[in-house]
């Protein structure tokens, strides 16, 4: 494990202006590890665009539900946070499980001032059991009044590490492009999954 | 669960970018296969903030296609992280399926022999048991059987660390090379990398799936996940 470590996760990288992270351990990981984190848009010069694939599995979780209707209700525009929690998928928890998955987003969306949906919310860990929301609520709270956002590599690399689950190390990549007319950009991914790996995404 | 986000600096129209990021998920994220199973929870993000000040890539700007290709490089290589620490992997496997009549058909086939219990068993256990490519290959669920011609499939084993011979042929034209190099297959099936290469000879469409081998731990992680 440490050798995939080593050889998979980058030790500094350039990330894209704009953008702030933060990650928490809230408590709903029972090991103690970070399991929350928030991404935000700061750049207020442009009106975001967003765009998502999602699972076509029938049973889709409370978090894939609320992200589809806030992306169809912005129609892509304007989405400017997105929060992970692991530890819980919020999975085939009916509508009290939207209930959490909305309250998620609304905290986000009171902390950032906006007047409407603009959080897309990603949740991963056990099927069938309800979020914790004392500790989600804490949690997001906390990473705002502690004022834990950064856009150093550490931030990032410890929102990587909050959504991993039985991941043995975290997935960050980022790289500068430059494009034909000369235009330098920067794009920034991470990821989770280890095991239930087989997306079909659409 | 496979979740993640991409997020750039650059202005892109958000028609642009959910075009874009299909593309990109279809010959990436869409494109593993860890244990054949799909989530409930299978979510991938990308915002777009146009920090950078420059022209908003709408579907008809000249990089379209450009930065199109190079988010779809980049969603790969964040896919093949997620195969690499595949619960349990020991092993990364290419599956590269060529000279296909489509696409669609290749990625079948690809998808195919990626999500074969008994393939990646197999590649666990250093076994090179070409049979049972062969067998994922024939129960691909094609629309149709224009792109799998018997008598014009090839089938070898790619080493990925440079030696030589580099490729280790299993099928030829539909015939099984009954005295195959058993020492060099042990060789190239020991790497912690390799290629399934499957040529078929029917057209000019490729696709890559990446898979990984199944091992004991897969079972010992699974077997005790909830509680």
């Amino acid at each position: 494990q440490s050798a995939k470590y080593a050889a998979h996760v980058p030790k500094s990288g350039v990330f894209p202006q704009g953008f702030q992270v933060g990650s928490v351990a809230s408590g709903v990981k029972k090991n103690g590890t970070l399991d929350l984190g928030i991404l935000v848009n700061t750049n207020k010069s442009y009106e975001s665009s967003a765009a998502s694939v999602f699972t076509t599995n029938k049973f889709k979780a409370a978090p894939v539900i609320l992200s589809q209707r806030v992306l169809e209700e912005k129609k892509g525009k304007g989405i400017n946070a997105i929060v992970v929690n692991s530890g819980c998928a919020n999975s085939v928890t009916g509508e009290i499980g939207l209930k959490d998955a909305s309250q998620m987003a609304k905290l986000i969306d009171e902390k950032l001032g906006a007047t409407s949906s603009s959080t897309l919310i990603m949740s991963t860990g056990v099927i069938g059991q309800r979020l914790q929301m004392d500790k989600i609520s804490k949690g997001i709270s906390k990473i705002f009044t502690d004022n834990s956002f950064g856009s150093d590599f550490n931030s990032w690399l410890n929102i990587a590490k909050s959504i991993c689950t039985t991941d043995t190390f975290p997935k960050l990549v980022t790289s500068n492009f430059t494009m034909n007319n000369g235009t330098q950009y920067t794009l920034t991914g991470m990821a989770k999954g280890a095991g239930m790996i087989c997306p079909n995404m659409a | 669960t496979l979740l993640g986000f991409i997020v750039t600096d650059l202005p892109i129209e958000s028609q642009a970018l959910s075009k874009m990021l299909r593309y990109a998920t279809d010959r990436s994220f869409n494109c593993i296969s860890v244990d054949g199973d799909m989530s409930t929870n299978d979510t991938i993000n990308m915002i777009a903030n146009g920090a950078v000040k420059t022209d908003e890539i709408t579907e008809d700007s000249p990089e379209f296609l450009q930065v199109r290709d190079q988010v779809t490089q980049f969603a790969q290589k964040l896919a093949q992280l997620v195969v690499r620490d595949g619960e349990g992997a020991t092993k990364f496997v290419t599956v590269k399926v060529q000279n296909s009549s489509t696409f669609a058909d290749a990625r079948t086939i690809a998808e195919s022999i990626s999500n074969s219990m008994l393939v990646k068993t197999a590649l666990y256990g250093k076994d090179a048991n070409w049979g049972r490519i062969l067998c994922a290959i024939g129960y691909a669920k094609l629309e149709t059987l224009d792109s799998l011609q018997t008598d014009k499939l090839n089938v070898s084993f790619i080493a990925t660390d440079n030696s030589e011979p580099r490729e280790l042929k299993l099928l030829v034209n539909g015939v099984p090379q009954l005295n195959i190099d058993e020492e060099r297959a042990s060789q190239i099936l020991a790497l912690p990398d390799l290629e399934v290469l499957v040529d078929l000879g029917t057209g000019n469409e490729e696709a890559q799936f990446w898979t990984c081998d199944l091992s004991h731990e897969y079972v010992t992680i699974n077997g005790d996940y909830r509680s």
